[in-house]
């Protein structure tokens, strides 16, 4: 799987999404 | 791993037989297994793994007496309500849960050992139209259950005794969840499948949905069975019951499906098709090894990282296999 297939990648996705979301 | 030691799988393909059939757990009682787990459970200052089995009235717990023989510890009666599976918790001790109800789950129950009153227990976690139950580490469970209104989630934490010591609402999606698995590694991090065909994570801790993504039409009708977070992916292995079989190649019996949480998108990794051309009926995954039950009676075991199938249990001489559980 590249970049190219599933756009930017970040490590801290979780913590990132959580803090994005709704509560 | 006697097996595994015994056979060496040969590297173009899976050897016959390479699977061994070690011991038998014999139920005087005439009723028909619906469902086999395994538990953690301490007796004695010893903690040892013990078999549970399901028949629709009864759950047993075996432990093992010597090699090739098992005896049974206890049986709980449950004669209201069918029994139709067994929740297992993982790294759990002393404690089970079994889900109970005619066509669909009606209600969950708890099972244990009580020391207090040194008998053994069961009592009602969750009643409803619960639609997904899974078991996660740390005692915890998690349930979506359905109204003609509204889709419920929900997790209820058990203390060590088995009291139910907290309970957390997760936000649920439009569609209904139709399968739970845990996160490797994640302990906070859940996913699911959704009758639309989709994967969504949620934050255990604060009960957020934090992302809905599709699987799209390469991968009808998924089922998660285990996901791991590696890369800033996440890696989630899927099985289709329910897709049809395409002529070529059959149907895969799992998939590894990985995602990218950020953007919701995703790239099919490894496929695990079965030996010969039969469907999968159902199964398990373990890590990253799969064992699932075929069409043909077979039980058959994959390497999902490498889609290598690397052994095969045919059908023995009593008859087809109907269930195949890691432990």
């Amino acid at each position: 799987c590249s970049e190219s297939d599933l756009g930017p990648i970040s490590l801290n996705w979780f913590e990132e999404l959580s803090a994005e979301a709704p509560p | 791993d006697v097996a595994e030691q015994l056979s060496p799988v040969l590297p173009d393909g899976p050897r016959e037989e390479s699977l061994q059939f070690l011991s038998e757990l014999k139920d005087s009682s005439c009723s028909c297994a619906v469902d086999v787990s395994t538990v953690w459970w301490a007796a004695a200052g010893c903690r040892e793994l013990r078999v549970v089995t399901a028949s629709e009235s009864a759950v047993s717990l075996w432990e093992p007496l010597a090699p090739d023989c098992w005896g049974r510890v206890h049986t709980w009666h449950l004669t209201e309500i069918p029994v139709i599976q067994i929740v297992p918790l993982p790294d759990t001790c002393n404690l089970v849960c079994v889900a109970l109800g005619e066509l669909e789950i009606g209600e969950i129950r708890l099972l244990l050992y009580s020391s207090e009153t040194d008998s053994f227990k069961h009592s009602l976690v969750k009643t409803g139209n619960i639609k997904a139950v899974v078991g996660l580490k740390d005692r915890r469970l998690v349930s979506s259950s359905r109204t003609m209104q509204e889709q419920q989630l929900e997790m209820v934490s058990f203390s060590e005794t088995g009291g139910s010591k907290d309970r957390q609402t997760l936000m649920p999606p439009e569609e209904t969840v139709t399968a739970f698995a845990e996160v490797e590694g994640m302990r906070e991090a859940l996913v699911g499948t959704t009758a639309g065909n989709s994967v969504v994570v949620w934050n255990l801790k604060t009960g957020q949905l934090l992302r809905k993504m599709q699987v799209g039409y390469s991968y009808p009708a998924s089922i998660c069975h285990r996901a791991y977070s590696d890369s800033g992916l996440l890696f989630v292995v899927l099985s289709h019951p329910h897709a049809k079989e395409s002529e070529s190649c059959g149907s895969p019996a799992f998939r590894v499906v990985a995602f990218n949480p950020r953007t919701g998108r995703s790239a099919g990794v490894m496929f695990s098709c079965p030996p010969c051309p039969r469907r999968y009926l159902e199964g398990d995954v373990w890590d990253t090894a799969g064992a699932a039950v075929l069409t043909s009676g077979a039980v058959a075991v994959w390497d999902l990282l490498r889609g290598r199938c690397t052994a095969v249990l045919p059908p023995g001489p009593a008859g087809h296999w109907a269930l195949a559980r890691w432990a």
